[in-house]
């Protein structure tokens, strides 16, 4: 039991390290609090973002704690993907450049599991393989307004 | 396997009987504040079984059917998640399947109801066939808005809890 | 005390009608559990956006609830403005219409008192009379890098 | 009353001695993720003793002083608001008013300054000046990051309290 979740563990860090290094040109990485009794310690992650010193989770800013967060995701996804991901609006804390990072990795991602990301900014949208829009009608009413197949850009109405 | 399609009626603000095609790819779900983005993410949520009534906004799973606001009488919500299983992910021997769910308003309270391929089944099988396809709700797959640093807040045990799931 | 306190309240009640109104075009007010005490009770915010029945706080979206938060904060200013107002990324659960129809608004209230926006949204920094640019130098060493005044557009760079 | 501007050394990422320009306008602060632009934001805050260290992403108040994380051997942080004053809303009968503050590290812990224009003074008169120009710790002039909706969350008690200050 202990091997299997060391080797596990151990993949899932060299995920962590390659994806948080792609996400932010930092290092980071996943420690084991107790390495010989895994299951009597926890898991910390420690990151140092580009040209910074290693930081504690807490004295990181907004953007800087989410992509930490979305690489712990997707060093997981990584080593294990799950048939879907349903995401919303993680991209709220992030500036343009990063929106455009973390986009391009999930259309990398989406080669090996399905990724349904809402999003109101620009870069997701623009990388993303196909758009659905979603506006509100008449009295409270949600209707879906169509698919916007990017790049190919064909217009699919939706039968409500 | 992945999400095909979903379909919903008098779900939150999905009145109308509303399909919404998906494709196995990346794709991102945009419009205007307040026109129910969300809400989707709520529907597959909701049918999977994947989080109580709190996380999707509601004080009782009721709440989650469509109102207008002035007693429309509507008592009923229902929404499909239809699957392609052509890689036999999901342990059910089909192309196809379609998990549903309806939930019903009664006098004392209600009823909720889960089907699959349009039989009848307990929420307990429903998690039992999830998570052989690694859907738990604790797997690390859904983001709820505004939780994206959930990860950063929770306790190291917690966090290494999720590796144990995993391996 | 409480008839110098009802008559604030129903001056920032008015405030906040017109405010919500000016945000999203639907109805809102801030009712007191107790008008006969008022000391005794809460105060509640009852919001109605546009088209829509009377929500639970909990129910409205994420950008619908920002809206009604930065509505009782306007409704407010415009009572009793502060000297100067302090605010971090108000802006990161709006859409590109709220952003703009927000940032108008601020604009507005600027006659009145001192708005200091920290924002990554292209709609907020355009309507601002000025920009100040924060970058990140050599090692973990934050630099101004100019102030970039609207409109005006004349770059005064900042001897560091 | 406005801040004319604010002057930082070793105050968090701010370690060289830098000034910052305001107006009595609707400025944006911008760039980008990491950048320092909350910082600025924290370094009014500490200054004005409107908020805990832990508000500021602090654990102590000595973590507010800049590290590069290699020992350099810095020990103080400074921070001085600019006021203008020409309305005299600060009840101190001058044009221009500076409150600043330093925190120093000492062998057993730390020693925390305020000044007023250059003179040594108390928090509570930092606070008894900032109360009576309507800036106190709970108004509703600063929000985080992350914190828009805090209003929201809040207790009906809390929020009525909100008005009571006011009147
Ligand atoms: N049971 C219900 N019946 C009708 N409408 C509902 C119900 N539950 C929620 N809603 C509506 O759904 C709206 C919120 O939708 P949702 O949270 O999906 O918006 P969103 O598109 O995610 O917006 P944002 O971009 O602001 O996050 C609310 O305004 C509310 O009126
Ligand atoms: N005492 C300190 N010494 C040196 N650097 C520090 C100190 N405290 C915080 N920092 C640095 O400040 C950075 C965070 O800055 P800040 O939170 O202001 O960024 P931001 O511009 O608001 O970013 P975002 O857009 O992501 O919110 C951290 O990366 C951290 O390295
Ligand atoms: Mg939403
Ligand atoms: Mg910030």
């Amino acid at each position: 039991k202990r091997e299997v979740f060391l080797s596990t563990f151990d993949a899932i860090n060299a995920n962590f390290k390659e994806v948080f290094r792609e996400l932010s040109d930092g290092n980071g990485e996943i420690l084991l609090e107790s390495r010989e009794k895994p299951f009597e310690g926890g898991l910390l992650i420690q990151v140092q973002p580009a040209g910074k010193p290693i930081q504690r989770l807490e004295a990181l800013s907004g953007g800087e704690k989410s992509l930490t967060a979305l690489s712990f995701l997707f060093a997981i996804q990584r080593y294990r993907p799950a048939p879907f991901y349903a995401l919303d609006e993680i991209d709220m804390m992030l500036d343009g450049v990063n929106v455009e990072k973390v986009a391009k990795m999930i259309k990398k991602l989406s080669k090996s599991a399905q990724f349904i990301v809402v999003s109101l900014r620009e870069p997701m949208i623009e990388c993303a393989s196909s758009t659905i829009g979603v506006v509100m009608q008449e009295k409270n009413i949600s209707t879906i307004t169509g698919i916007r197949l990017n790049g190919k850009n064909a217009q699919a109405q939706i039968s409500a | 396997m992945h999400i095909k399609g979903i379909d919903l009626k008098n779900f939150k603000s999905f009145k109308n009987q509303t399909h919404i095609p998906l494709f196995d790819e990346f794709m991102t779900i945009s419009g205007p504040n307040g026109s129910g983005k969300s809400n989707v993410l709520d529907a597959i949520l909701f049918t999977l079984g994947l989080s109580k009534s709190r996380d999707m906004r509601a004080d009782k799973l009721t709440d989650l059917i469509y109102s207008s606001g002035n007693g429309d009488g509507i008592n009923q919500a229902e929404v499909k998640v239809h699957f392609d299983n052509s890689d036999r992910l999901i342990p059910i021997d089909r192309d196809a399947v379609t998990i549903s769910r309806k939930v019903k308003k009664t006098d004392n309270g209600y009823y909720s109801y889960y089907y699959i391929n349009g039989k009848p089944c307990t929420f307990s099988e429903i998690q039992e066939i999830l998570s052989r396809s690694f859907i738990t709700s604790n797997s690390y797959n859904v983001i709820m808005q505004g939780d994206v640093t959930r990860i950063l807040n929770m306790s190291s045990f917690e966090r290494r809890k999720i590796i144990d799931e995993i391996s």
